[in-house]
């Protein structure tokens, strides 16, 4: 639950 | 990474290259909107907060140094380089810009992935670079002669963003569990603002004459 969205794009 | 990815972030590289090259070499940023470079700098500033808590690879984390570094290196190029800020079109340049700030935050604060702090502020740099384009656009229909460079960094910018759209499409296809809303859609209306600049741009370059945005 508390881990971070995947964000791996610019 | 795929190819479209990639091929998405040099052209997003090479737009802010351009712009780099016409303020630190010509000393110039004629037809550069400062309102859009400010908040493309909040853009950044507010995404890439998460250099500090998560890493994906050495590329990722130099390439969000490089936009932190350009972005907020270009705003303060424009507002205190002495020669620099005189050619800057400040009687044209007169878009509201932070009236796009507060909507875009309580967008984020209303419609996002995830409520916590990093998630919100992602979310929000999302909607606020979505519009960020719209001052420069303003000026550049306001400004009669726009130069080759300014030209081409917008054509860059718009460039990034189509691309980055194939980039989610091929994402899509290829990796399981691929979805995010929220991205695409602001992507996607940040590339259409595009669409009538690039209608433009296509018919100058077609017809070999200096472009020029019609009122």
């Amino acid at each position: 639950q508390d881990k971070p969205q995947n964000h791996d794009e610019l | 990474m795929n190819i479209f990815r990639l091929a998405g972030d040099m052209t997003h590289l090479a737009s802010v290259l351009v712009l780099l090259l016409k303020i630190h070499t010509i000393k110039s940023c004629a037809g550069v909107s400062l309102k859009t470079q400010e908040l493309y700098a909040i853009v950044f500033a507010t995404r890439y907060l998460d250099i500090f808590t998560s890493f994906y690879s050495i590329y990722n984390t130099l390439m969000k140094l490089v936009f932190l570094g350009s972005s907020f290196s270009i705003v303060l190029y424009m507002k205190y380089h002495k020669t620099v800020h005189r050619s800057y079109d400040r009687e044209q340049d007169t878009f509201r810009h932070w009236f796009l700030v507060l909507p875009c935050l309580l967008l984020a604060l209303l419609i996002h992935e995830k409520f916590t702090f990093l998630e919100v502020l992602w979310t929000f740099s999302l909607y606020l670079e979505a519009v960020a384009i719209l001052p420069q656009l303003v000026l550049l229909q306001r400004t009669r002669n726009i130069d080759n460079l300014t030209g081409q960094y917008v054509f860059l910018l718009g460039g990034y963003r189509g691309l980055y759209i194939l980039n989610w499409i091929y994402r899509y296809f290829t990796e399981p569990h691929f979805v995010h809303w929220i991205t695409w859609i602001s992507g996607l209306v940040q590339t259409l603002l595009y669409a009538d600049f690039f209608f433009y741009y296509s018919q100058s370059w077609k017809n070999n004459k200096k472009l020029q945005l019609p009122a």
